[in-house]
């Protein structure tokens, strides 16, 4: 349908390429991470290793569940701990290879508020983002 | 075109009704803000006044903002300040009065992860969330 024709005409400017993305390092304190998280205002953001491949994901709520004792909130994780403590493991099925299968994409993205990309080696090349689906069905609706 | 017959016919289900949006109340703490944030997982909720007003949104990075002193992070907000304090004032364009307006509300939620819907005096009634509409995109693509 339309809607299919839509998707494959944009899928080169779907991805945000890595460069742009806000994320952290596995081996981060977690204090840099909550820094990090409070500062670019995104709810969740990606974990790179030191070789730039995609490890996970980290949102403030990992970190302040972490933050939470028996009947007060501490301080100690925030030095004690690091990124890699509480890193979200991803689907494997919710990491994109490939950007041109726009199917598939947005059967992830029912579920998903974004996807990493990544190449063969498991490298971060950027995520795929609801807002750009949703931009193209209101284009496609509004014309 | 076929994208605009399934958002009508679906318009009733899009709702969220109220009794299952989890929400904090202006005079919370923000120590309570803190920790129902921390165990619902979701990046951001709405917050409510004491006639079940709609009055903003409130996420964990607009508290741990506060709590970020000069150089070392500071627990002294969570028991003296209260959600009214950091409260995100809603854009008014992007509170919904009439579900049925599908077209609007597939633009604002190109912007929007969700919109907050409230009935004529402002009582709040639910929410509109992206997901749903991505579902019924997909169905479109996948049938
Ligand atoms: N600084 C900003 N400028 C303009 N609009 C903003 C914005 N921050 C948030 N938004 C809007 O709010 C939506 C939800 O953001 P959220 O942070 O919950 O969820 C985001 C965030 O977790 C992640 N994300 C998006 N862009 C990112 C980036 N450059 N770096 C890291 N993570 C990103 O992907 C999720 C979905 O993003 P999406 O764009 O579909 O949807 C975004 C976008 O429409
Ligand atoms: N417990 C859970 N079970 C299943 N899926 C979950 C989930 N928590 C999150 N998700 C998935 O992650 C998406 C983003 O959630 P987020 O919390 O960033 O952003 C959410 C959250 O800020 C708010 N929201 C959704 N449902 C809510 C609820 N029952 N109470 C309060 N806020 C809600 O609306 C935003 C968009 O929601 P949407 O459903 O489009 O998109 C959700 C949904 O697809």
């Amino acid at each position: 349908p339309e809607i299919q024709r839509i998707l494959l005409e944009n899928r080169e400017h779907y991805l945000i390429p890595a460069d742009v993305v806000a994320n952290v390092n596995m081996d981060n304190r977690l204090g840099h991470a909550f820094l990090v998280l409070t500062k670019v205002r995104y709810a969740k953001i990606p974990v790179l290793d030191n070789d730039s491949k995609f490890c996970g994901f980290i949102s403030l709520a990992m970190i302040t569940d972490k933050m939470l004792a028996l009947d007060h909130v501490s301080l100690e994780p925030l030095d004690h701990l690091t990124v890699a403590d509480v890193v979200e493991k991803p689907d494997p099925d919710a990491v994109v290879h490939d950007i041109v299968d726009v199917e598939q994409i947005l059967h992830l993205l029912v579920d998903n508020p974004f996807l990493p990309v990544v190449d063969r080696e498991g490298i971060f090349e950027g995520i795929i983002t609801r807002r750009e689906y949703m931009k193209s069905f209101n284009e496609l609706v509004h014309n």
